[in-house]
């Protein structure tokens, strides 16, 4: 995914 | 999920915890900011437009409606509920205006997602609500530091809250060494930095005057 990882956090 | 990760998120449940507890003993919002109610309502509310769009899990899913809901409780309960609408004094929070916050962490997230070529409106919200959490706190600790001495409670909220914002440094640390796929995000890392820098002078005084038993004193 492009997304950064720190995207699934709170 | 780590368990710096897991810590930090649970340290943030705490700090909204003891801030209900102490709303509701002293009856009254006296040392609250709540400009910065504000400001983490509309930094929750952007970042977490995901929820309509990715699930992550469970608990990421519960833990972002429970802040969404827990902060607008919070705001209601001073802007609109007795006692603590009379007695709460907005000269006492006049620091920061929320449009001097929100507007810079706007241009600035604009900016960010076009370099990124990130041109989604909640790429663009994320980023601009990463910004915007940063500066969050500025108007609570202005409060502290206009009545020097703070209330227990108080303290420990303001110390819950930056102890997550510490733990999720740790955290990204963790991530970057045992997670293959993870990916940097300097903008986080750099705004969250700051974040906690903003909390050391606080953590000083508070453990000081934990480590000494007194009251929670500020310097002028």
């Amino acid at each position: 995914s492009r997304k950064g990882a720190s995207k699934d956090e709170l | 999920m780590n368990i710096f990760r897991f810590a930090g998120d649970m340290s943030h449940v705490v700090s909204i915890l003891v801030l209900l507890l102490r709303l509701r003993s002293s009856k009254s919002a006296v040392g609250i900011s709540l400009k910065t109610q504000e400001l983490f309502l509309i930094v929750f509310v952007t970042r977490y437009l995901d929820l309509f769009t990715t699930f992550y899990s469970l608990y990421n899913s519960f833990m972002k409606v429970a802040y969404i809901a827990s902060t607008t409780y919070i705001i209601w309960m001073i802007r609109f509920q007795e006692p603590y609408k009379s007695k709460y004094d907005a000269s006492q929070d006049s620091f920061l205006h929320i449009k001097f916050a929100v507007a810079p962490c706007a241009g600035l997230a604009l900016f960010a997602c076009l370099v990124k070529g990130e041109l989604s409106p909640i790429d663009i919200l994320w980023t601009f609500s990463i910004f915007l959490e940063a500066l969050a706190i500025v108007p609570q600790l202005f409060v502290l530091q206009r009545y020097r001495e703070v209330e227990n409670l108080t303290g420990h909220y303001v110390f819950f809250l930056g102890a997550y914002r510490g733990l999720y440094i740790l955290n990204w640390v963790y991530r970057s060494y045992y997670e293959q796929f993870y990916r940097h995000n300097w903008l986080v890392y750099v705004s969250g930095a700051v974040q906690t820098a903003l909390y050391v002078d606080f953590f000083y005084y508070y453990v000081v005057s934990k480590y000494y038993g007194g009251k929670l004193t500020l310097p002028t």
